[in-house]
């Protein structure tokens, strides 16, 4: 067995299924096989887990398909059936399954597919600290090998996690070395809670959950501040109980991401007369068909591509009607901007603008407090006029700054580049060439690079352009036609 | 590899399952796609070892195999990308 490195930092730990009813299966059925998988960790540690309905649980299961955000997309039937995050903050502990597998539970009669009970067993293994173990027939093996109904943790497993969180009392397997197992979390206090229907601002961490009904026990654990950092801001509540009101911005609780709609720009502005996009006192309206692009990015997995004061926005069906529109109506930056130079999407779904030598985060459509900040507190030189583009590059999730004939790799977790760079351009991303406008990563996980009117695909394999002749952006991005 | 030894061919998608489950480092798209031929066997090597199959070196029945067989999307080595753990340089 091999341990990551990272352990839960106490023992009863809750989780939460955050789909419903993945793959067409009885959501019911899905967290019995999801408990069992749990129990068998359980059962050969001092580990608890306790099911919670809360997107603040230390483990929490998704069913996606595709791309969905965290970089390693899924690949339909087949192949890579789920993956797992080691314990740690932000995602640290969710388990992902892919939703096209066929999946069955344990006691359906249908056996062909994979079973999920099997599946999940070994992704728990990770999101409780452990790697992949080289030996066939462990639990952690790599590859799927199916489990019997009664399927005890082999040794390799067992010892594995016993290392990490001791063995249970009654149970000791072997010689495991002994060591400081993580205390049980405490018990939080008993604290009232009030009642109130005023709107706050602030994130809320001791909030309870009195009204949704649901098939899940009363979650009123607050998070500890023993255990991990908070789960990042963006995580959004179970959509089944999301309150029914979809066109205003979740503002009692800031943890909700809203979705960036026309109607949650900045309360600020509400003075304004009503958007009319297509009419602008000045006259700088972008052509869609004859037009270069500053930037271009998804966010809230809507492509979004910028040209001077304005922006588009392309979704599942097409070019949204009434663009171009202001930046400054959906994004409360400084109102005699002209343009952006480059925007990007954290992982943490953060939205980050750059224009000239300053950058500006958004959570959402709101400004983040202390923005805008210079380029420097990124670790990018003083001397620097402008970001060119800036992507999370989906062959390794890691986000890339351009600017002329350089790139910068930038560590998300403690914002700042990478030793080691800028690094040129032309000797790494083949046949991009300099001075480029934009680049982004598109919803098919590939890379797109701007210049001019046209675009490149870039061959994240070989590193270089997929073709070196450039296309034309306008009928591929925005429809138009090709002459 | 030595001038005796049968070139190896590994297209994009060996390639790509060597680097995204650990066997091939992943750093070294940044650097252009220069793999030497040493370092893809040694990856296919070790792809083999880890999985307990025989140890050829050689893209064969058995690799291709597993390569195709269902698993978890993982990396078999070490590998901060699922980690947020910062790693000493």
């Amino acid at each position: 067995f091999t341990i990551h490195g990272q352990r839960w930092p106490y023992r009863n730990l809750t989780w939460s299924l955050r789909t419903n009813q993945p793959s067409g299966l009885e959501t019911g059925g899905v967290r019995l096989e999801l408990s069992k998988a749990l129990d068998l960790w359980a059962r050969n540690s001092k580990l608890t887990f306790q099911e919670v309905n809360s997107d603040r649980a230390d483990i929490l299961v998704y069913f996606h398909r595709g791309s969905h955000g965290d970089g390693y997309p899924f690949d339909g039937r087949g192949q890579i059936l789920a993956h797992a995050f080691f314990p740690g903050k932000d995602r640290g502990g969710d388990a992902h399954f892919d939703e096209e597998e066929i999946w069955y539970l344990q006691d359906s009669s249908n056996e062909e597919g994979t079973s999920l009970f099997a599946v999940a067993a070994h992704e728990f293994g990770h999101s409780l600290g452990l790697a992949h173990s080289s030996v066939q027939g462990a639990l952690m093996y790599p590859w799927y090998q199916g489990l019997s109904p009664n399927y005890e943790l082999p040794e390799d497993d067992r010892h594995g996690i016993q290392q990490m969180y001791g063995a249970p009392e009654e149970k000791l397997w072997g010689n495991i070395p002994g060591g400081v197992f993580p205390p049980e979390r405490p018990t939080p206090p008993t604290t009232t809670t009030t009642t109130t229907t005023t709107l706050a601002t602030t994130y809320r961490p001791w909030r309870t959950r009195p009204t949704r009904p649901n098939h899940y026990p009363d979650y009123g654990r607050p998070r500890r501040p023993d255990r991990y950092p908070s789960k990042p801001d963006y995580r959004t509540e179970r959509p089944d109980y999301r309150p029914q009101r979809p066109h205003k911005p979740h503002r009692h609780h800031t943890t909700t991401l809203p979705a960036i709609t026309t109607t949650t720009v900045r309360p600020t502005i509400s003075q304004r007369p009503r958007f009319r996009w297509t009419q602008s006192p000045r006259n700088d309206v972008p052509d869609k068909c004859d037009t270069s692009y500053d930037a271009i990015s998804i966010i809230r997995r809507e492509v979004f591509i910028f040209k001077g004061r304005y922006l588009w926005r392309i979704g599942d069906k097409g070019l949204y009607e009434g663009y171009p529109a202001e930046i400054t109506r959906l994004f409360n930056l400084p109102e005699d901007i002209d343009h952006v130079d480059a925007v990007y999407e954290r992982p943490d779904k953060k939205i980050v603008f750059f224009i000239g030598k300053k950058y500006y985060v958004f959570s959402a459509n709101n400004l983040e407090s202390g923005y805008p900040k210079p380029l420097t507190n990124l670790g990018l030189p003083a001397s620097l006029e402008k970001i060119d583009g800036a992507m999370v590059w989906g062959h390794n999730s890691r986000t890339y700054f351009f600017s002329g004939s350089m790139y910068w790799r930038f560590d998300e977790c403690v914002n700042y580049v990478e030793l080691d760079y800028p690094r040129d351009i032309s000797s790494n991303f083949g046949g991009v060439g300099n001075d480029i406008d934009a680049v982004f990563q598109w919803k098919d996980g590939k890379t797109y690079f701007f210049k001019g009117k046209g675009f490149w695909l870039f061959d994240d394999l070989r590193m270089k352009v997929a073709h070196e002749k450039q296309k034309l952006s306008a009928p591929f991005w925005m429809g138009c036609p090709r002459k | 590899a030595s001038p005796s030894s049968s070139m190896i061919y590994a297209d994009d998608k060996v390639q790509s399952y060597l680097t995204k489950f650990g066997y091939l480092p992943e750093s070294n798209p940044e650097t252009g796609n220069l793999r030497t031929e040493d370092q893809l066997r040694d990856a296919i090597r070790n792809l083999q070892r880890f999985s307990g199959i025989p140890v050829t070196g050689e893209i064969d029945d058995a690799t291709r195999k597993l390569m195709k067989a269902r698993r978890c999307g993982l990396s078999d080595r070490q590998n901060p990308r699922y980690s947020r753990t910062r790693r000493k340089r």
